[in-house]
């Protein structure tokens, strides 16, 4: 059946959000005092794991980043503490 | 990166639960095993317990599962997760059910996940070298092959130490797989001017024609970004060797592997539903390369560059005798060697017959 491109876009997409904060979501500073938001950006951790895996740096999504993300892998951070 | 480890050698280990996937036999192996990769390169001494709590507790569960803060995900995707040594949750390794838990090559080999985890429960981070066991995504590699990169080794001997240097206490680490082996065979085989090379899981052997000792190197010594478990390779017309995994290819030159590669092998000019390459050889003397693929053959013309209309074909029909799928083949002195497992068929392309059958490993001093 033909799929909906617009239907994968937003799939990857959400991939892709959940991805970056499940593996690349910097650890809250155990010494900061108060709520302070994240603001690390997508595009920031985006480059992060494309640094980690060796990947052409560019902070953008390209098909061989949603390729590296599409793979099976360890449920554990590859950034941060993991504890 | 690595977090301070536990603060003793001798640890516990309890099977909380069973994927129904595997036999228990097989699960108690797997995990048994797996422990094993990492006391042969440490002080580290695992006992398995059946109550209680212990130091690393090892469970099988689907979504949000018990008290654990993460979750897993369906088929696919997160397989298993670990926690750093410590009380409670910490050392404990749980494995996502809903993957196919196996022994083998098929779905997700339960003894590689586990060492994997097994590195995180004892304080390691992910690595970033893909030839390491702690990189994040999963790739099969034998069994029989020892799964630790030096990268994962210098690791947990930073946490750990080395194991006592007690031989006869320990078994050294296992290496690659004899040579001689009675039942030995190849991924795949290329020349490279007089040479033959020869490929295996994470190793590689080099023959000189006039030296019977063979050079025995790790993959990643001469192709560092080259991934290990090369599945066909071939020495093309312009001195360089193209190798094969998957549905990717590199083309190396000497130790170089060319800019822009792996590429996919569609670019060659199989169709999308292609997915790997058993084997491939050249021809000097037609300039067209053979690629074999389950027991048909694609036929490649290196001049132009191109794959040459009506193929597949079945491989029989060109190479009588050839009726098993390809592992590997080479050609020397206009002579193909043809090899399947153990064994391997000398084919004379001209008389369009083989010749004889002997052991794949005859060309080494066995």
């Amino acid at each position: 059946l033909p799929t909906h491109p617009e239907k994968d876009n937003e799939g990857d997409a959400k991939l892709v959000q959940n991805y970056l904060n499940k593996f690349y979501a910097v650890e809250p500073d155990p010494n900061q005092l108060g709520w302070k938001i994240n603001s690390e950006s997508g595009s920031e951790k985006l480059q992060k794991m494309q640094q980690f895996f060796g990947l052409k740096v560019t902070g953008k999504l390209d098909n061989e980043t949603l390729e590296m993300m599409k793979k099976p892998r360890c449920g554990v951070p590859d950034v941060g503490l993991y504890g | 990166f690595t977090l301070p480890g536990w603060k003793k050698n001798k640890l516990t280990y309890r099977i909380v639960n069973y994927t129904p996937d595997m036999s228990k036999e097989d699960v108690d192996k797997a995990i048994e095993e797996a422990f094993k990769v990492w006391s042969v390169v440490t002080p580290l001494i695992f006992t398995r317990i059946h109550k209680g709590i212990a130091d690393i507790m090892i469970a099988f569960g689907t979504r949000v599962h018990g008290h654990c803060p993460r979750y897993f995900d369906g088929p696919l995707g997160v397989l298993a997760h670990a926690f750093p040594p410590g009380n409670g949750l910490g050392g404990d390794v749980h494995f996502d059910e809903d993957e196919d838990w196996t022994t083998g090559s098929s779905g997700f080999n339960l003894f590689l996940v586990a060492a994997h985890e097994f590195g995180h429960a004892l304080g390691l981070s992910h690595s970033k070298d893909q030839r390491a066991l702690m990189f994040p995504n999963y790739a099969y590699i034998s069994p029989s092959e020892f799964p630790l990169s030096p990268d994962d080794i210098s690791g947990i001997q930073s946490i750990y130490g080395s194991p006592p240097n007690a031989p006869d206490e320990r078994p050294t680490t296992p290496t690659s797989p004899k040579i001689c082996g009675s039942q030995m065979s190849f991924d795949a085989i290329t020349t490279l001017r007089r040479e033959v090379i020869f490929l295996k899981g994470r190793h590689l052997w080099r023959v000189y024609p006039d030296n019977p000792e063979a050079e025995r190197e790790l993959i990643s010594v001469f192709w560092p970004n080259v991934t290990p478990g090369i599945e066909a390779a071939y020495e093309n017309t312009k001195d360089q060797i193209l190798l094969f995994k998957g549905n990717k290819f590199w083309i190396v030159s000497g130790y170089q592997v060319l800019l822009g590669y792996p590429k996919s092998i569609n670019t060659l000019g199989f169709p999308k539903g292609v997915k790997k390459v058993d084997a491939a050889v050249c021809n000097k003397n037609t300039g067209k390369t053979d690629f074999f693929i389950g027991d048909k053959y694609w036929r490649f013309d290196e001049n132009s560059q191109s794959m040459e209309k009506g193929y597949p074909r079945p491989t029989v029909n060109e190479f009588p005798g050839i009726s098993q799928r390809v592992d590997a083949v080479f050609q020397q002195k206009g002579l193909f060697y043809f090899f399947h497992g153990s064994k391997q068929w000398e084919f004379d392309p001209l008389a369009k017959k083989v010749i004889r059958e002997m052991k794949s490993n005859s060309w080494f001093n066995c």
